[in-house]
């Protein structure tokens, strides 16, 4: 038996508009310290790592350990069926072969459930090895979004440098070039207003516009994204899932020709 | 040029 509630359903709601624009379909994988998933897209050019820890959930059992492998354009759709504030359970029995979503208003006056097939994914499982990464820039998610819609206007391509001056964001295409720079806040009165960068190394990259605008679709999960960079490794994109995990987006570097 | 390698070019399957 696997069941996991959450009380703050928005979030669910919200790491599924995160992920289905990228994903068609994916493996969630439920064990006892909780659901975790990880796909690449169709391209094979980035990765996307989901994490959900069972502390997180208000109520959460996984008696063993479960593969729910989804079709993720109707689990949006199941979840579009849900209001925001929504408690949202997830249900499903050992080796079934449909998962029961439970929607319950907060006045618990309306339940709604509905049930999805699940599906046999043979999908291929990357081992993500700790790194120490050379920069690590924090910075308003909000503001992320904003500068990858931004450059998205000049080129297919954004370049991220980060030396010990600040973060520069630059791209160049047929109608000119356009560079965003950012310096490391002195002084904030919200934390999640800063902008703060962790250098051991100056880095520079060269990244697809089209898939951090992808990535930025997880915007409202979390006021602050952190960028990591190491020279000629992927970029981790990264934001948190409330107080309950976070999303973790892969993207290899271009390359010289 | 630049050219877009794949994700699994970095990491390995397990």
């Amino acid at each position: 038996m696997f069941e996991a509630r959450l009380v703050q359903g928005s979030l669910l709601k919200k790491v599924l508009d995160a992920i289905k624009e990228l994903l068609n379909e994916a493996s969630w994988d439920c064990a006892d310290s909780g659901i975790q998933l990880q796909a690449m897209d169709n391209s094979h050019v980035s990765l996307v790592s989901v994490n959900l820890r069972a502390e997180g959930f208000d109520k959460y059992r996984c008696d063993r350990n479960l593969i729910m492998g989804m079709d993720l354009t109707s689990m949006s759709k199941i979840l579009k069926c849900a209001a925001n504030d929504d408690i949202i359970t997830m249900k499903a029995q050992d080796n079934a072969d449909t998962v029961t979503f439970i929607f319950e208003s907060p006045s618990q006056e309306k339940v709604s459930d509905y049930e999805m097939k699940l599906m046999n994914l043979d999908q291929d499982h990357l081992g993500i090895p700790e790194t120490d990464y050379a920069c690590v820039i924090k910075l308003p998610s909000g503001e992320f979004a904003r500068i990858c819609r931004d450059l998205s206007n000049f080129g297919e391509s954004i370049v991220i440098a980060c030396s010990k001056e600040g973060v520069k964001f630059s791209a160049a295409g047929d109608i000119g070039t356009g560079n965003i720079k950012l310096a490391q806040t002195s002084s904030v009165d919200k934390e999640e207003e800063a902008v703060i960068i962790e250098m051991q190394e100056p880095v520079t990259l060269t990244f697809a516009c089209r898939y951090l605008n992808m990535f930025t679709k997880a915007t409202p999960l979390s006021p602050q994204v952190s960028l990591s960079m190491s020279p000629d490794v992927p970029l981790v994109v990264e934001y948190s899932i409330g107080d309950i995990g976070q999303i973790q987006y892969f993207l290899a570097p271009k390359i010289d020709d | 040029g630049k050219m877009q390698p794949t994700i699994s070019k970095f990491f390995a399957s397990v």
